[in-house]
């Protein structure tokens, strides 16, 4: 058995220090290295890389300080939509996913679309039915949508609307 | 957006990506993580790299192919690919980019042109590093 390793990422983006005060980064770290541990602890049993990626990436999803699944951007209509993909580097099959808004993990629905799907990437609606055909049980939208998104959304909703107090519907 | 990419004990390599996309997006709006060549790419042969960043610049410099061909074709290191990517195109695409990149012996990358770069890594029983800054 050869050489096993894991990288993950949860974002990149260039910002004040200060907007990340030290108790939010300790909590991001913690989300790391729990999403870390899911997918080496794969590895390191003699797992695969795919099971182990997906697992990381289900860490992070669940994990609401992370932008995919719960804690996701809001849309400009105060929505949670979401997309996912996975990739066998053996195999070169994929699957993905997106326009989600009712999928707890869309990387795990992305890894049934490889696996079990004659096509390689579903949207919306479509990936919405292929996920109950599937069995997973969908969320209600509400599940997506935490206090801090919310709140990041009203400021550019109140942004627009100072630039453009015309265009109201 | 998050993202793991992986090697197994076998020799095989994976990639995922997974985001909730940019604040404020128009409905329907579809970013790189679900895009092949964009946000995620694997090929065992090669590399496996997952992106994150500005998700409009990132499709259209296909960052994570341009990590594998870089590879391929240039037969840069993983860690000379991962710059390259992030750098391809800078001057008509400019965002925030960051790329975590793997070949198939298990040399890794992490890359970005932000100061921000929520990361981590471990190889083998080796302990394991979390970051949040990119100078970390």
């Amino acid at each position: 058995m050869g050489k096993y390793v894991i990288v993950i990422h949860g974002g990149a983006v260039t910002t004040d220090p200060s907007s990340i005060p030290p108790e939010k980064e300790a909590a991001l770290k913690k989300g790391l290295e729990a999403a870390l541990h899911a997918g080496w602890e794969i590895l390191n049993r003699g797992g695969t890389a795919l099971d182990a990626v997906e697992a990381a990436v289900m860490s992070m999803e669940d994990n609401e300080l992370f932008n995919a699944g719960r804690g996701g951007m809001f849309t400009l209509n105060g929505e949670v939509e979401t997309e996912a993909s996975v990739m066998d580097g053996l195999t070169l099959r994929g699957g993905a996913v997106s326009g989600l808004k009712l999928v707890k993990n869309p990387v795990h629905l992305a890894r049934l679309v490889m696996e079990k799907c004659k096509h390689t990437f579903l949207t919306a609606e479509g990936a919405h039915e292929f996920a109950l055909a599937q069995g997973l049980m969908l969320q209600d939208p509400s599940y997506f949508k935490t206090d801090e998104q919310r709140q990041e959304w009203l400021d550019i909703i109140q942004e627009a609307e100072v630039e453009h107090p015309n265009k109201h519907d | 957006t998050v993202g793991a990419v992986a090697l197994d004990q076998h020799g095989n390599l994976a990639v995922a990506t997974s985001t909730g996309g940019i604040e404020g997006k128009l409905r329907g709006r579809v970013g790189d993580s679900c895009i092949y060549g964009g946000g995620s790419y694997a090929n065992n042969e090669v590399c496996a790299a997952s992106c994150t960043g500005d998700g409009e610049i990132i499709m259209l410099a296909a960052c994570a192919h341009e990590v594998y061909a870089l590879r391929k074709y240039k037969k840069l290191s993983i860690a000379k690919a991962a710059q390259g990517a992030v750098a391809v195109h800078a001057d008509k695409l400019q965002g925030d980019r960051g790329i975590i990149a793997i070949d198939p012996e298990g040399n890794f990358a992490i890359e970005s042109n932000t100061n921000v770069m929520r990361c981590a890594y471990r190889v083998g029983d080796d302990e394991p590093f979390v970051a949040i800054w990119k100078e970390d």
